[in-house]
């Protein structure tokens, strides 16, 4: 493993901190999508189907069962606790679910390595994962106040995909015959995704202004 | 096998 995969890994992580710190200590999801929690945790869900199948590492394992729980317990967080479901802006929060979903599952039955269950569900997440972020950056683009918490939780999950990049840069160069072209190509879109908010985040970051995007 | 099917990431 190097350096990029491992701080992407950690960047990750750090994002479910900061994500879970604004829901479990301020009581507050203001700003978070539920539709992209949703979609992550049926990412991580069909993703790691293999957890107990396919053993690669101590530490795969246990980043799989972090991102598993933790997924879904922002999900319940937002949808079931008493105060801090009050504080999510579901009117502004409309993106439709299957309008990711449908396409994705559909990609993912004709571009696959193998046609059996998991192989496509495997598939369906990394394509999944592409674009789960959609929802957040519109809910973001309709916020007008962005606090620092949701802010940085988004920059951290698109610093961890840029990280993912470099990983794969680092591995294609040091592992002979190493290729994953399905991957390489969602990651790519996934990180372009974030080109748009890393421009204001950086830019408002500058000029010590508060994070806000042009609608 | 292919480096594809070994799913070492996360």
């Amino acid at each position: 493993m190097n350096i990029f995969r491992l701080c992407g890994d950690m960047t990750h992580l750090l994002s479910v901190v900061v994500l879970l710190l604004k829901i479990h200590t301020i009581k507050s999801c203001a700003g978070i999508s539920l539709k992209t929690q949703e979609l992550y945790a049926l990412v991580f869900a069909t993703r790691y189907l293999d957890i107990f199948t396919h053993h690669v590492s101590l530490y795969n394992t246990v980043m799989k069962i972090i991102f598993l729980g933790t997924s879904f317990t922002i999900v319940w967080y937002m949808r079931h606790h008493k105060v801090v479901r009050q504080t999510y802006d579901k009117e502004q929060d409309t993106f439709k679910h299957y309008m990711l979903i449908i396409p994705c599952f559909a990609l993912a039955l004709l571009i696959k390595t193998k046609f059996t269950p998991l192989e496509v569900l495997w598939t369906f997440s990394i394509y999944l994962e592409a674009v789960a972020i959609f929802p957040q950056l519109v809910l973001l683009q309709r916020t007008k106040n962005i606090d620092n918490l949701t802010g940085n939780y988004v920059f951290l999950l698109g610093a961890y995909r840029g990280l993912y990049l470099l990983n794969w840069i680092v591995r294609y160069f040091t592992e002979k015959g190493y290729r994953q072209w399905i991957t390489w190509i969602s990651g790519i879109v996934q990180t372009a995704l974030y080109a748009d908010f890393f421009y204001y985040y950086i830019k408002c970051w500058r000029n010590n202004e508060k994070l806000h995007l042009p609608s | 096998p292919k480096k594809e099917e070994l799913k070492d990431e996360l």
